[in-house]
């Protein structure tokens, strides 16, 4: 474990629980899209599957179990409790236009062709564009509250520590996850128009985000 | 690809 591995688990921690708390206590998930929600509840099943199977650490064991409960509690909160103030108008993104690459390319590079490892590698590849519904239903509706920005920030700045992790774990152990990398800087690349617009305009105060 | 993963990240 390295401290920007903490940080980013930290944040990513960070960014589940702002979202949970804004939908619960709101009592509504205006403005979020369930579709993306989804992709991660996928993105976590697919991922933990070894959560039984292999113990690494507490905190290892920890942490996949409060994603999955998270993520799976925000699905349920945006399709069945608060079904009513979620905009499906707005988001309307295809997912199976990234489900269907990302299953093809999980069973063309993997590191074993076996069904936790495809699986795993699936979960990588579509963590790299599950948040894309998320930023389509931002540019669709022209702006997002603020706190749903601090989520996307927390959320972004997450796979960005982990790239610096990646790159502390090559100089000190030599350890490179090629497929982990490469989906990590693509997703984070993701994030980087909304990076700039968080710092330009929301932090600046604004009460929140509009599109110019 | 030979596989380097160390299954200990989340």
């Amino acid at each position: 474990m390295n401290v920007f591995r903490l940080l980013g688990d930290v944040s990513h921690l960070v960014a589940i629980i702002i979202l949970f708390l804004k939908i619960f206590r709101s009592k509504s998930c205006a403005g979020i899209s369930g579709k993306s929600q989804v992709l991660f509840a996928l993105v976590f099943t697919t991922r933990y599957l070894d959560l039984f199977t292999s113990f690494i650490s507490i905190y290892n064991t920890v942490m996949k179990v409060v994603f999955l409960v998270l993520s799976y509690a925000t699905v349920y909160l945006i399709y069945l409790r608060f079904r009513s103030s979620y905009d499906s108008e707005s988001d309307t993104f295809r997912v199976e236009f990234l489900l269907v690459p990302v299953a093809g390319l999980s069973f063309l590079e993997n590191y074993d062709f076996t069904p936790i490892e495809i699986l795993w590698t699936f979960s990588i590849y579509l963590e790299s564009v599950a948040i894309l519904p998320q930023l389509f239903m931002i540019t669709k509706t022209g702006e997002a509250e603020s706190i749903t920005t601090h989520y996307l920030f927390f959320l972004g700045l997450y796979r960005a520590l982990y790239l610096a992790n990646w790159v502390w774990r090559y100089h000190t152990e030599g350890f490179f996850d090629q497929i982990a990398v490469v989906s990590g800087v693509v997703q984070t690349i993701f994030y980087c128009d909304f990076f700039y617009l968080y710092v330009t305009k929301v932090l600046k105060g604004n009460s929140k985000l509009t599109l110019p | 690809m030979d596989n380097p993963r160390k299954k200990d990240e989340l």
